[in-house]
């Protein structure tokens, strides 16, 4: 038994539980926040039969895609006059992140 | 060390924590919901010596029980007239999975 | 690769989170509730290559201080009139319990 842990942006969540739970997969889903960008993000896991990760992982792949996204980060970067001025920048937000832990002992009852 | 990583019913969240703290375990709780139906559980993780992880496991069996549901789910059967028909079925909701984790490093302040 | 999972105090949550971005860690976090005290805080996880995980340790002890707490906790004690006497007590509530777990497999695209 493997755990999958796995951070994807909102917009795909509901698309990739949907796509998980078809294939008879079993998660559990989390809200969270990415640390950077302070916005809100998806955290799924799955206890999923080691023969199996490659699959979930090639779900995630077919259902994340990569986006670019124009943001202006929280931390102000002070001018020439020590104003206040919102650099817009690009920041490519990735499709998934995804770890894959081992499970020493599992219960389901 | 030992990370015990559940997912129960919200039914049962406040009982667990009260019978785990009882029992001197550390516990820190996530609202969560399940993949499949869509609705809120309780997703709680302990950090527990290896010689204690078969206590806290009966601890969650005693506390958490099966249920049966009934419930509507989320994806529409479409009828003979392609009108949506939601079709209630008995879903049975396990009292918990539970997955024990290896900690390679521990620190507590 | 290792997953580093912390539970801290949310007075500290953003000062670690910039803390950690700023030394190029990347990291999720998650709203998470004490099982004793019943109280938010947060869990943050970072995955991290095996040689940095002291790194990330010392920036969270150097984020995260220990607090006394005064609280009433939630379980009544019952006085000789059998009334509810909420007893205040001091509760030592630490900086962070960290707990570093093995990645047997790591996507991030
Ligand atoms: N310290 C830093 N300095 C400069 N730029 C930074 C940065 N940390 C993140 N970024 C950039 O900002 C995007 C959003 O990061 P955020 O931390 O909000 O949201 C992250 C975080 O919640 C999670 N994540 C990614 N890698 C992680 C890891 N190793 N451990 C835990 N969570 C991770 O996935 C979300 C998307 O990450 P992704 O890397 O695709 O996309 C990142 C990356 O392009
Ligand atoms: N291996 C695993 N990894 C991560 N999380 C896990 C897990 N096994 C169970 N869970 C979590 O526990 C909740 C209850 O699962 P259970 O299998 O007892 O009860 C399930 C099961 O009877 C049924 N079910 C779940 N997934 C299904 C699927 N793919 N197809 C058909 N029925 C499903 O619906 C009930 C509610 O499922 P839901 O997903 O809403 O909520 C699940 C999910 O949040
Ligand atoms: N091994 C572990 N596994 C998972 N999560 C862990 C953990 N150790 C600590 N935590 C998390 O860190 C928070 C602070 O714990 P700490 O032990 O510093 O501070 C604790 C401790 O001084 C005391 N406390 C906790 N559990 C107790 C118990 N069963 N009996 C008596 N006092 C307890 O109350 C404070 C607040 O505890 P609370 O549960 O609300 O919140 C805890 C919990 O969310």
């Amino acid at each position: 038994m493997k755990l999958v842990l796995m951070v994807v942006q909102d917009k795909d969540a509901g698309n990739l539980l949907s796509a998980l739970t078809e294939k008879d997969f079993n998660v559990t889903k989390l809200a969270s926040s990415g640390g950077f960008l302070r916005e809100g993000n998806t955290t799924i896991f799955a206890g999923v039969d080691a023969g199996q990760v490659s699959e979930v992982i090639g779900i995630i792949e077919e259902v994340c895609p990569v986006r670019e996204k124009i943001v202006t980060p929280v931390s102000p970067m002070a001018g020439p006059t020590n104003a206040y001025i919102p650099y817009p920048i690009e920041v490519p937000i990735g499709g998934a992140v995804i770890f894959v832990m081992d499970v020493e002992k599992y219960v389901k009852y």
